[in-house]
């Protein structure tokens, strides 16, 4: 379902070109469940970003579902990122001045249910990541890992059939970072597609398929020995 | 050197009151290093950072190198935390219209020395812990773990004595985390007091002390037997 060839992304910095991402190519099918690791500033995050359709490629072709990205207009991209992709982003990027709940509910703007079902829906994915008593908070009324959970909520409140999530443990500890990956293997096994970046190997153990980057290439995409 | 007594930190929210720090105490001396572990929510931040001189105790007292934090005026506290702890946030804070180099040279602005000078010990800083090859680039032109290696080489750029790191490894690989914690240990080796918040196990181990919170209690505060 997730097509891409040749992939480029580069950076003109005066003199300087930094390529965050140098011919990338890789295939995802539905339902898979992929890890994808590498150094820091590897070019994760990018190749996350450019998978959302958050990111444009400099060089490359993406097609998502067998259409080309690039000949997409703004109402199918906007289409793909608000029901079709849920995304967790490594900065959480929530909005400052709106609760938890506000801020779970927002993707459902869109989807036409009523205001009573749309509440309904967010406290139940704030109930999933066990943010149910702290859904009146800001942002800075939470702790980092209670931010965190409240950008993964608001991620799979529209039950998207593909899961992008950057780094969603980072700021979590063990039992906390378990609960969340458990929540993520049942959505797998519920037939969507998962990809998360992670640093952690305990993380990507639980992936079918991990895929290593390195200065902005593939290392190595191969499929999990102890899965 | 910094003494808290039945330190409490509550929030008053509507109906409900939140106890983000629950009657703790405990003492710290000069050239310790510890490791504060525990849930997230637990109160870590929130004791990082009464003890870093950012927030304020609701009730209990908090004595720095003997003398109370309370009764301290603006200049005594603008001392503290400009010459004497080097803090690296868990969201990192820097300011995004500045470059790398421009954010960690601010803590020199206030050090008397020449521009020359200053520029020399923010690349200094900033190449111990990578980042050489990204000076000129600003926040959002830079992947997570580069903005939290450029978050700690600004902690560390006025050389302070005592390390508050809020989750300094959260958004690092393993080797780039342990490149960071080893510049840690040396700093500790030189006579530093290292306090590090940190939900991995790997990194815990390198502390000489451990203390683990629990609902804004402190559950366990020991010696590291593998230290
Ligand atoms: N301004 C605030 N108003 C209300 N509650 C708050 C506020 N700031 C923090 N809290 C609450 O205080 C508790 C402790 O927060 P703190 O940030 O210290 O946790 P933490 O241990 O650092 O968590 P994490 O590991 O997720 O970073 C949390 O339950 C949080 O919701
Ligand atoms: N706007 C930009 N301008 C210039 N360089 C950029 C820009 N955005 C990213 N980069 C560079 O592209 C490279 C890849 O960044 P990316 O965020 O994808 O890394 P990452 O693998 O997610 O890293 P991390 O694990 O630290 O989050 C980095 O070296 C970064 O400095
Ligand atoms: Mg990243
Ligand atoms: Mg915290």
């Amino acid at each position: 379902i997730l097509d891409l060839k040749g992939i480029t992304r580069l950076y003109r910095m005066g003199e300087e070109t930094i390529y965050a991402l140098r011919e990338v190519s890789l295939s995802l099918s539905q339902n898979e469940y992929v890890a994808i690791m590498g150094p820091s500033g590897s070019g994760k995050s990018t190749l996350m970003n450019i998978i959302g359709c958050l990111d444009t490629p400099t060089h490359g072709s993406y097609s998502f579902e067998g259409e080309k990205v690039s000949r997409m207009n703004d109402r199918e991209l906007a289409g793909i990122r608000n029901r079709k992709i849920g995304f967790v982003f490594q900065t959480f990027n929530l909005l400052p001045r709106s609760t938890a709940l506000q801020n779970v509910e927002l993707p459902l703007i869109y989807s036409g249910e009523s205001r009573r079902k749309r509440e309904d829906r967010a406290i139940e994915a704030l109930t999933d990541v066990s943010m149910a008593d702290r859904i009146t908070h800001k942002p800075n009324e939470l702790s980092g890992g209670q931010r965190q959970r409240v950008a993964i909520a608001r991620a799979l409140v529209t039950k998207p059939s593909i899961i992008l999530a950057d780094e969603p443990t980072g700021n979590l500890d063990t039992k906390t970072g378990n609960e969340i990956i458990g929540l993520f293997e049942s959505l797998w096994e519920e037939g969507n597609t998962i990809i998360i970046v992670t640093h952690e190997e305990d993380i990507a153990t639980h992936a079918a398929r991990i895929i290593r980057l390195r200065d902005g290439e593939v290392e190595e995409d191969v499929v999990n020995p102890n899965r």
